[in-house]
């Protein structure tokens, strides 16, 4: 199955 | 003193109507260089990166960097009040807690102004690595709207392919499956029209139809939308705000669990 993903798991927190 | 005037005025209007279903709040950066606005929708799913240039603006005044925190369905509704030909100013002081609008006829016979009042936000900004792209495709954005319409009557789900013939966008579900493939365009006489595809590796990412369908309300800002894939990484749907500058909108991919 598939999983949504979200933003954060791919752009830091500046 | 910030202060900006757009003749285009349009512009704004289209803008927000592009964000204001996929973002609820949103803080407009102001400086000397221009407008900025980063944002995530509330599930965090998809970010929103608007940039527009001083330049493009007809006349242009920030003395202070303005963080002018903004609740984006009060702000559309302000600018549904604009004419589409009118030209829009777009001010406030150092210390404003609201934001003044202006918009002018073109005949300059009637001039309405607005005053909205800002809120308080504290959001996150997230840092954007610059990243080369296995695949860049540009095509006309109201072809990418018709396609992410047609196949949301099939699916949550569409799995963009990306090769160096073309790209081929596929949904599935209970009632069946399908598929819209578009080859690059063999002539590129209206640029407008054309699908083109730079592609350093083939790429074939899952994304979820439904935030695909609030990036096209963005279709009247520009004739072209440009998509950027890499393998599991967000996804990115670019339209060009005419000279001003940029509205991009980045997507979470679905991963294989």
């Amino acid at each position: 199955s598939v999983k949504q993903g979200t933003i954060s798991q791919f752009f830091a927190t500046t | 003193m910030f202060e900006a005037r757009l003749v285009q005025g349009s512009l704004w209007k289209k803008l927000l109507e592009s964000i204001k279903d996929l973002l609820n709040e949103a803080i407009f950066d102001c400086s000397s260089t221009g407008i900025t606005l980063q944002a995530m929708d509330s599930s965090h799913v998809s970010l929103v990166s608007i940039s527009m240039n001083s330049d493009g603006f007809d006349t242009y005044r920030c003395d202070r960097n303005l963080s002018m925190g903004i609740h984006l369905p009060s702000l559309s509704k302000i600018m549904k009040c604009a004419g589409n030909d009118d030209i829009i100013t777009m001010k406030a002081t150092d210390d404003a807690d609201t934001v003044s609008l202006v918009f002018e006829s073109q005949n300059n016979e009637k001039v309405s102004d607005y005053e909205m009042k800002l809120i308080d936000l504290d959001t996150e900004h997230l840092g954007i690595p610059e990243t080369e792209y296995s695949c860049v495709v540009k095509m006309p954005s109201s072809e990418f709207q018709r396609i992410c319409r047609d196949l949301s009557q099939l699916g949550d789900s569409v799995v963009i392919a990306c090769t160096k013939e073309g790209v081929k966008f596929s949904a599935s579900g209970e009632l069946g499956t399908g598929n819209i493939k578009l080859c690059q365009s063999a002539s590129t006489d209206k640029e407008e029209e054309a699908v083109v595809v730079d592609m350093n590796e083939a790429v074939c990412l899952t994304f979820a139809l439904r935030y695909l369908n609030f990036f096209a309300k963005a279709t009247p800002l520009s004739a072209q939308v440009q998509l950027s894939m890499s393998k599991d990484v967000p996804l990115v749907v670019e339209y060009k705000i005419s000279e001003l500058g940029f509205l991009r909108f980045y997507l979470a991919p679905k991963i294989e669990d």
